[in-house]
């Protein structure tokens, strides 16, 4: 465990925090895309197959625990609280998620480090988590005004893999850990994908503003 | 190992 990976790991948990913190006070969901929760869902399921078999330490455990708990908790919040589905934007977010899980799966079974479950469906979790924002980026751009723990949410959870791309470095270079091409290049298209909002969000900060994104 | 493989992470 190095510092960055921790940061990552905080700044992860920060984001899901946040994004409690709104729908329980607020008991609103506005402006958050169910199709993201959804797909965040399915990305710690695959990826966590290990949970019990293989055992790193507590902190790994508990922090899998939280992340899987959380995430399905979201989903149940936005779909089924009485008064949060209510909220949900349900006209807005309408990104066709269903494609990105089929690619991810198609790309997880042509491009692997070994062709065994556990590893297709982790590999197939990277290129998921990779694209899992778009829903919610898309569902931004429609928003009219973003609140801001929306914004700070979709922040975080951006931070969180930039953080990890520093752990893969560190790795590489202090524990001389061999290249890994699928975590770096799923990790790098990620970061990429929050290019733009992390410079929107920047100057929306800067300029004491709201958020806004253009169409 | 899968360790190398970075499945020590989440």
């Amino acid at each position: 465990m190095n510092l960055f990976r921790l940061l990552g790991d905080m700044t992860h948990l920060l984001s899901i925090v946040v994004l409690l913190l709104k729908i329980r006070t607020v008991k609103s969901c506005a402006g958050i895309s169910l199709k993201t929760q959804e797909l965040y869902v399915i990305v710690f399921l695959t990826r966590y197959l290990d949970l019990f078999t293989k055992y790193y330490s507590v902190y790994n455990t508990a922090m899998k625990l939280v992340f899987l708990g959380t995430s399905i908790g979201i989903v149940w919040y936005m779909r089924y609280h009485k008064v949060v589905k209510q909220t949900y934007s349900k006209d807005e977010d309408t990104f066709k998620h269903y494609f990105l899980i089929l690619l991810s799966i198609i790309l997880a079974l042509l491009i692997h480090r070994a062709f065994d479950v556990i590893e297709v469906l982790w590999t197939f979790s990277l290129y998921l988590e990779a694209v899992a924002i778009l829903p919610q980026l898309v569902l931004l751009q429609k928003s009219r005004n973003i609140d801001t723990l929306t914004g700070d949410y979709v922040f975080l959870l951006g931070a969180y893999r930039a953080l990890y791309i520093l752990n893969w470095v560190y790795r590489f270079l202090m524990e001389n850990h061999k290249f890994r091409w699928i975590p770096w290049i799923s990790g790098l298209v990620q970061t990429a994908l929050y290019a733009d909002f992390f410079y929107y969000y920047i100057k929306s900060w800067k300029n004491r503003e709201k958020l806004k994104l253009p169409a | 190992d899968y360790d190398e493989d970075f499945h020590d992470e989440l």
